[in-house]
């Protein structure tokens, strides 16, 4: 696309293309398309640097539309609880190491609760985690009610003083109703055994994931609230553009990026940088 | 759906005895968008939109059918078509053991699914035996070796500290010795763009030469879709995909795009996290979820 300097139909049709592989949907790629025709049919627009430019600051403008707290943000409440949910294979327990290991690096206390007590050795994989990252573990044996085990964490939490307390739930589809339901039962023993908590509750999302991530979004958030989204393996090929939609239609922020699979890869989402890769 | 979709348009057909470019246009713009919103990759729908022209174009229209629900058919069948009009069976080594091969990207269920082809290999009468090589991801040896453990199918004991190499040498000698007659391959999920991981798998595949490559996909996968299964496809080679995730709700447009850019047929679908929710992949099923 770096290639077309005229603002031919040939350069509309590849521009289009370009919105449309990144995942942005139907709607926000035909939106931008057209306000693009009308600028250019008003002279507004001279050339394709400009329209490239154009289109960048009406993506970062949707992605500022929501109000961001970052995920690390300096712990007032003792134990911070971190809810994190997602469908199956989004990068849950990896992100959790992650962000555990962002808390410990700078001398705060993290206690991870083992509440995906389904899947196979779900339970050995976050024990790992915990252990790179400097963090203690609450768990229960396998087959266990995932919400003893977050009333179990909650409690050791507060009698061992952590600051921060992360609970790994099992993936689950959002279209399973009686998992929606398991979860929400989770985010209610949390807050009634500490009103307010959890205080941040984090979808995780792929970014190889296409416009079901909006029913996603939409759905875990109807159920028991997200405040933000970890979207992970953007170090791929994938663009992760769906989260624009998301920001828009449902106004939860992107909080935080997966890049890898090592404890370290892990940033803050920054807006302007999410938009130019798109068009790299 | 794409039926209620066409309902304005069809009035502009009705009447008219032939479909040609021009009374379709409409309609086939409809359907480009059915298949974006379905995560279609944009290049894929532009393929598929042209053969579907070229399917409609000079079709007489029927009397006492109403021609949007003409080009509706015309659009499904071909759908169904392009994804593979038939049911595919695993490639079996002609004689001697067969060793089936695991490949995709991280997250994509191939664990899940190397244990669900256990259990049906065990069902029909194959003795199968189970080895992982993913020696990174934490406890992934641990959770290949638990499915085992409920299935009673044999896992070959790989430990972190061993070269994938050496375990997939060293799992075809166990294989002899147990009398099993199926290996399948766990791998560690991988990126594309990951030229060390795509060359170790590329090794591996050297090393175990199966007869069966299955590449495992997640049915939710947007766009790129097409850049993984092109790479993969490319570098390594794959018999057969394995749609996974398919008891949510996502459209599952990836399998048009998968099955467009490789032509490896799609041979299974994952349904569920349980390990006997595996099926054999009915494409008119995915067809009619696609066109919404
Ligand atoms: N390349 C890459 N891989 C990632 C990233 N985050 C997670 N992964 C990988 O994705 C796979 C799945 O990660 P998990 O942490 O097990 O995902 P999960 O959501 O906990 O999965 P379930 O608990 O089974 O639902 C693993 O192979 C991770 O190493 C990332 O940012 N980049
Ligand atoms: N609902 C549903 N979940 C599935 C299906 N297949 C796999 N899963 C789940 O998806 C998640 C990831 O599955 P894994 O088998 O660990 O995926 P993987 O490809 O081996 O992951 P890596 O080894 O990290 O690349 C787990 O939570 C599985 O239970 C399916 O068909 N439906
Ligand atoms: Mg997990
Ligand atoms: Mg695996």
């Amino acid at each position: 696309i770096g290639s077309h300097t005229k603002l031919d139909d040939d350069f509309m049709d590849e521009l289009e293309e370009v919105l449309f592989s990144s995942d942005i949907g139907v709607d926000i790629t035909m939106r931008i398309v057209n306000d693009l025709r009308r600028d250019v049919k008003k002279n507004l627009l001279k050339d394709t640097s400009e329209v490239i430019g154009f289109i960048e600051s009406e993506l970062v403008s949707i992605v500022r539309g929501a109000k961001v707290e970052p995920v690390d943000a300096t712990v007032e409440t003792k134990p911070y609880v971190i809810l994190v949910i997602g469908v199956n294979g989004a990068g849950k327990t990896t992100t959790i190491g992650k962000i555990a290991s962002r808390f410990t690096a700078r001398g705060e206390s993290v206690l991870l609760a083992a509440a995906d007590t389904f899947r196979a050795a779900a339970i050995d994989q976050l024990a790992t985690w915990a252990q790179r990252s400097g963090s203690d573990l609450v768990s229960h044996k396998n087959g266990s009610d995932p919400s003893a085990v977050v009333f179990d964490a909650l409690k050791a939490a507060r009698a061992r003083g952590c600051d921060v307390l992360i609970a790994d739930t099992a993936g689950r589809l959002h279209s399973k109703v009686n998992l929606m339901e398991e979860l929400k039962k989770v985010k209610r023993i949390i807050s009634r055994e500490l009103p307010g908590a959890p205080h941040e509750t984090l979808l995780v999302l792929d970014a190889t994931t296409g416009q079901n991530a909006v029913s996603q979004a939409r759905i875990f958030d109807e159920a028991i609230g997200v405040t933000g989204i970890a979207l992970t393996k953007l170090d791929g090929t994938a663009k992760g553009g769906v989260v624009l939609n998301i920001m828009e239609t449902l106004k939860i922020p992107v909080k935080l990026v997966g890049v890898g699979e090592r404890i370290e890869d892990l940033r803050p989402f920054v807006p302007e940088d999410f938009v130019h890769a798109i068009f790299s | 759906n794409l039926s209620d979709r066409f309902e304005g348009i069809v009035k502009r057909i009705q009447g008219l005895h032939k479909l040609t470019e021009e009374n379709i246009s409409e309609s086939m713009r409809e359907v480009r968008m059915a298949l974006l919103e379905a995560d279609v990759n944009v290049g894929v729908v532009k393929k598929f939109i042209a053969d579907v022209k070229q399917q409609a174009v000079g079709v007489e229209t029927m009397r006492g059918v109403n021609p949007g629900h003409q080009v509706v058919k015309i659009v499904h069948d071909e759908l169904v078509k392009t994804l593979g009009g038939q049911t595919e069976k695993i490639n079996f080594a002609e004689r001697g053991p067969t060793v089936i091969l695991m490949t995709g990207l991280q997250g994509s269920g191939k664990t899940t699914t190397t244990a669900k082809l256990a259990r049906n290999l065990s069902s029909q009468g194959y003795r199968p035996m189970l080895v992982s090589v993913d020696i990174y991801r934490p406890a992934a040896l641990e959770q290949l070796k638990v499915l085992g453990q409920q299935l009673d199918v044999p896992v070959f004991d790989s430990t972190v500290d061993m070269d994938p190499i050496d375990i997939c040498r060293q799992a075809l000698d166990a294989l002899k010795q147990t009398g099993c007659n199926v290996l399948v391959v766990d791998t560690a999920g991988r990126l594309h763009i990951d030229d060390n991981m795509m060359d170790e798998l590329a090794r591996i595949r050297q090393t175990v030469n199966p007869t069966e490559i299955l590449f495992v996909a997640d049915s939710m996968t947007g766009q790129d879709a097409v850049t993984a299964a092109r790479e993969f496809n490319e570098r390594i080679g794959m018999t057969g995909v394995v749609l996974t995730k398919l008891d949510g709700d996502t459209r599952g447009g990836a399998a048009l795009s998968i099955k467009q850019v490789t032509g490896a047929p799609i041979k299974f679908m994952g349904v569920g996290e349980k390990i006997n929710q595996l099926e054999v992949f009915h494409p008119e099923r995915i067809a009619g979820r696609i066109l919404g």
